[in-house]
């Protein structure tokens, strides 16, 4: 465990305690995209089959099972809580997220590492977590006031990510192991998919003035 | 060996 892993784990959690935090205590979840949060609820749910299986460490099996349960948890509030469902913007959050689903899961099955069903399915797990924000990001540009939380939520979860590159390029120096090339390009694109986003909050950051994204 | 790492990382 090297820092930028432990950073970018960090960063991930504090994402989704956000997300958790602004939901949970005004009970709103304005500006938050249900898709995308479906959609990360099925990363985590096809990337931890093996929770059961293989036994890391328990950070590891703790961390998933965090990931595992907020995600879920937080379709559920947007779904079914009574107060906060009636904050979610449908007509607003319209992403056809199944068009993303579908060449991830093609993709998956003729690009990956060996022809398993949870090597398929993890494989899956990574195209689908590369695209996962875009839904949020299109309700971002088309929610003009976005409130801090949901800025911060965004910027976090794009970071993490950003921070497992550092932490692939110090294992690739460091240890005898190496990083799939699936893994490396999955975790790039994600990362310039928030390009913009990094570029938009900092300069909202530096100017101190409310976030918004150019239609 | 050449494990690949991914299955320690999150």
């Amino acid at each position: 465990m090297n820092i930028f892993r432990l950073a970018g784990d960090m960063t991930h959690l504090a994402s989704v305690l956000v997300l958790l935090l602004k939901i949970h205590t005004i009970k709103s979840c304005a500006g938050v995209s249900l898709k995308t949060q479906e959609l990360y609820a099925l990363v985590f749910a096809t990337r931890y089959l093996d929770i059961v299986t293989d036994f890391i460490s328990v950070y590891n099996t703790v961390m998933k099972l965090i990931f595992l349960g907020s995600s879920f948890s937080i379709v559920w509030y947007i779904r079914h809580h009574r107060v906060v469902r009636r904050s979610y913007d449908k007509d607003q959050d319209t992403f056809r997220h199944y068009l993303l689903m579908i060449p991830c899961m093609l993709l998956a099955l003729f690009v990956h590492e060996k022809f398993t069903f949870k090597e398929v399915m993890w494989t899956f797990s990574l195209y689908l977590e590369a695209v996962a924000i875009l839904p949020q990001l299109v309700l971002l540009q088309r929610t003009r006031n976005i409130d801090n939380l949901t800025g911060q939520y965004v910027f976090l979860l794009g970071a993490y990510r950003g921070l497992y590159i550092f932490n692939w390029i110090y294992r690739y120096f460091t240890e005898p192991h190496f990083v799939h090339w699936i893994t490396w390009i999955a975790g790039v694109v994600q990362t310039l998919l928030y390009a913009d986003f990094f570029y938009y909050y900092f300069e909202s950051w530096k100017n101190n003035v409310r976030l918004q994204l150019p239609a | 060996d050449k494990m690949n790492m991914r299955k320690d990382e999150l």
